[in-house]
């Protein structure tokens, strides 16, 4: 099978391409799309070739077939149906940011301990957190995205899981304790920060 | 020096040691963290000591020291004063988020092409973009936060290099092209999305 540090460096070959197809460019070889991605040509094989053969010998990678190809691989040609919980700041900024429709990730629904203030600042239905589990119940729920406080998320995360979703993007800086069953992906905006004030501080000592 | 696959693990060992802290608890054996924090106890020693000496054989680590140290080698013993580009989703939730006040980075001023807009919503002042250059040459900034739109998320970065700003944080799905002596770190939600959907693709295959 394919390591995830390969899978984590396809969203970036799959946004260079979208570009390349909106600039026109038809092909490109590995060496080309070595230096407009900052990678060695000999990764850009090795990545691609675990997942199949997609370049030809001297021609290059057809960018279309390439796009497609890991458009694909990400699971990019199905839809995802997701409720979000919490609808505060992370909340709001993911709920109203249309680029995820356009891939196919829609936000359904929001649940909120404080529904009506989620409701004011956004056209998505938003519930109270007693309606979740009728909710999962009787809807398509392929995603749930946790962006409420740390206190609640394993209490919440647990309910979810019992209702039946098996995926959670969870924004909560805390590591939930789910069984092995369920796909969790923890996004931590704040380790980003720690990594610019590290190098400031590095650079500060040399 | 230190691999940075290291130093993007160090802010969980940091959140683990302040909850042990809160916690109560004074010293904590290698074995015992690495349970905790789903790692190896050689894998714990190891990461620990490229950054120096700090457990001792058979006692295990002191969880204050351990912290304060973790804490010194993230830089987050200093302030850090921020200026944030582009107020609108993204830049609201972060404007909003006290938690970053805590560490020491401080949000101290926004910009944006929609002043007024930005500043019915933050208490933080809001400037229009032409007060970019006169703020940086009289204030001090060490961190750029860009949560502006792609398309002008190049030029922007440009006129904040050359305004003298040396770090920055850009939440743009972009790889700015900036001099080798700025400090850039991206964060993409989006790839985080785009993780859980291959391993809901690759589950429905198997
Ligand atoms: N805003 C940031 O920049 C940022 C950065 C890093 C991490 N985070 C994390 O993301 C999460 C969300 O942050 P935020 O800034 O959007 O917070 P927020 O306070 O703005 O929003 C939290 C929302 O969750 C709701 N809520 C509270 N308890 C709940 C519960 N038990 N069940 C359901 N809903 C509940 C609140 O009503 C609110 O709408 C937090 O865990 C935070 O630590 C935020
Ligand atoms: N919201 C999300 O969930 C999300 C997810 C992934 C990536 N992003 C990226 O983060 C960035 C910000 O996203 P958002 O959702 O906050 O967008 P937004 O449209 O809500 O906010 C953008 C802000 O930038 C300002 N702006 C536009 N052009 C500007 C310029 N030339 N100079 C200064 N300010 C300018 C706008 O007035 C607005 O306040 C975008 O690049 C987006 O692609 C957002």
């Amino acid at each position: 099978n394919v390591s995830m540090t390969v899978v984590r460096r396809l969203p970036k070959y799959y946004q260079y391409l979208k570009d390349l197809e909106d600039r026109g460019v038809e092909k490109i070889s590995s060496k080309e799309l070595a230096s407009l991605m900052g990678l060695t040509a000999s990764q850009i094989r090795q990545d691609l070739n675990s997942f199949g053969a997609y370049g030809q010998q001297g021609y290059g990678y057809r960018v279309l077939e390439l796009k497609e190809a890991i458009k694909q691989i990400l699971g990019l040609s199905a839809t995802y149906d997701c409720i979000l919980i919490g609808g505060g700041n992370i909340g709001q900024a993911l709920a109203k940011y249309n680029h995820y429709r356009k891939d196919g990730i829609l936000i359904n629904a929001i649940f909120d301990v404080d529904p009506e203030e989620v409701a004011r600042k956004t056209d998505i239905a938003a519930y109270g957190m007693d309606g979740l589990e009728d909710y999962v119940a009787n809807n398509s729920v392929d995603i749930c995205i946790l962006a409420i406080p740390r206190e609640a998320a394993q209490n919440v995360a647990d309910r979810v899981v019992k209702a039946g979703v098996r995926a959670i993007l969870n924004f909560a800086p805390i590591d939930l304790d789910l069984p092995e069953n369920v796909i969790v992906n923890n996004v931590s905006i704040t380790d980003n920060f720690y990594t610019l004030t590290y190098l400031l501080a590095e650079d500060a000592m040399l």
